[in-house]
């Protein structure tokens, strides 16, 4: 019976088709992710990936992988990158052009933004459900924590705690506006 | 497992080797390189929070579980995805059409003396002592689960904080500034708080005031009172509430 089960599972996906975003931002660009939900091999392999395409200037806001190292090599373009690791040193700070891999392990916190020709990669994950935590942004770390907790951690007033949790709405991926700093909005 | 981690010819009973003081409280850790931990593939420490005490978010890169020695205090875990589902009362502003909400964060949790508490790996996560008396936990992280890929050392991340003692800072001690800002979408001298550099006060800090958050009541007020009226099947009366 191998033939009707093991021999036909599925073992392709494309990830570069635009209609199979999982995460999309006209200004910034789209993330397409595969895990052993959409194919069900990874299962047994416990790995992943995540096909990343960023406009020109856009950024994949700061975060850290739960459970699984990610391997980036880009494909096209130029990004520039911040790992930092437990103890809040860098541990890479610098650009990644095309043809090149970063290992980005898990829990470092990465922050990536795309230069002005814009960037793609492919990051290969060894989990096959990867999770992801924001640092910032709706869905993050920083937006579940209690407003006085934000304020006596980092010694501000309620009034930036609540500009920290909130002024970044997106989710993963965001314009970078150069222009923006310094303005921030309340 | 490395082959020679296992070789226990003899047990001891261990205890906390390193003292990492902080603001306001202790965090002592058991020897990583005992050859009893080592064997187990764990790394064992223990918290002690003074009263009004807050143990700053962190995560580490394996699974948690912790037992409540001593005291009461609350917890929180931000789970990645999940909504602020606690949510403080909507205020009107001046034109009574500014509708927002003072705040929202996801649950919180009470914990209290003999509770056992888990976090998956790279949850972060939060206590906050106010009860009392010190609250005192113990926590094993299993640095050799599935959960952990990195090496079998223990690592914690911190969100915020910085201890000069080890040292140790905040993750986001180690970005630029200016992506910082643009990532936060905030200005660079809030930016440059969140890197907390000159905080010394560790990764434990006091609270002056009591600290405010999202929570609904508690039932009963001590755990003496509590235990008085066990229900049948060792659950507490609830005739009181509807």
């Amino acid at each position: 019976g191998l033939e009707e089960t093991v021999c036909t599972q599925r073992l392709q996906e494309n990830l570069d088709d635009p209609s199979r975003a999982d995460i999309y931002d006209p200004e910034a660009g789209r993330i397409s992710t595969l895990n052993s939900l959409n194919l069900p091999i990874l299962r047994r392999l416990r790995l992943g990936a995540a096909r990343v395409f960023l406009h020109r200037n856009a950024m994949v806001l700061p975060h850290w992988n739960m459970n699984a190292h990610s391997l980036m090599y880009v494909t096209g373009g130029r990004l520039w990158v911040e790992v930092v690791k437990s103890n809040g040193e860098a541990a890479f700070k610098g650009e990644v052009r095309q043809g090149q891999l970063l290992l980005v392990p898990q829990g470092f916190a990465v922050i990536k933004r795309s230069e002005s020709e814009g960037c793609e990669y492919i990051a290969f994950r060894t989990n096959d459900n990867a999770v992801v935590n924001m640092l910032t942004g709706r869905l993050s770390a920083m937006a579940g924590l209690p407003v006085g907790l934000v304020a006596n951690g980092f010694r501000v007033s309620l009034e930036e705690a609540r500009e920290i949790k909130y002024n970044r709405q997106e989710t993963m991926l965001a314009a970078a506006n150069p222009s923006a700093q310094g303005t921030a909005e309340a | 497992q490395a082959p020679d981690e296992c070789r226990l010819d003899q047990l001891n009973a261990i205890e906390p080797t390193n003292r990492v003081q902080s603001e306001a409280g202790l965090i002592e850790y058991w020897d990583p390189r005992d050859p009893q931990l080592q064997c187990a593939g764990v790394a064992m420490l223990r918290v002690t929070i003074r009263q009004n005490g807050l143990y700053l978010p962190t995560y580490s890169n394996g699974p948690i579980m912790a037992f409540v020695v001593q005291g009461q205090g609350v917890t929180g875990a931000v789970t990645s995805g999940c909504p602020e589902t606690y949510q403080e009362s909507q205020e009107f502003g001046q034109e009574q059409q500014d509708l927002r909400l003072k705040d929202m964060h996801q649950k919180v949790r009470q914990m209290r003396k003999g509770d056992v508490l888990v976090f998956t790996a790279g949850t972060a996560h939060w206590y906050h002592n106010d009860g009392n008396s010190p609250l005192v936990f113990v926590a094993l992280v299993d640095v050799s689960n599935y959960g952990n890929q990195l090496d079998r050392i223990l690592r914690t991340f911190h969100l915020a904080g910085s201890n000069p003692q080890l040292p140790e800072r905040s993750l986001f001690a180690g970005f630029e500034t200016e992506i910082l800002a643009q990532s936060f979408n905030i200005r660079m001298e809030t930016a440059e708080k969140l890197k907390n550099l000159d905080d010394s006060r560790g990764n434990i800090v006091n609270i002056p005031q009591k600290l405010q958050f999202v929570r609904p009541p508690t039932r009963g007020t001590t755990t003496e009172q509590r235990e008085q009226y066990p229900g049948p099947w060792g659950e507490y009366d609830e005739e009181e509430y509807n």
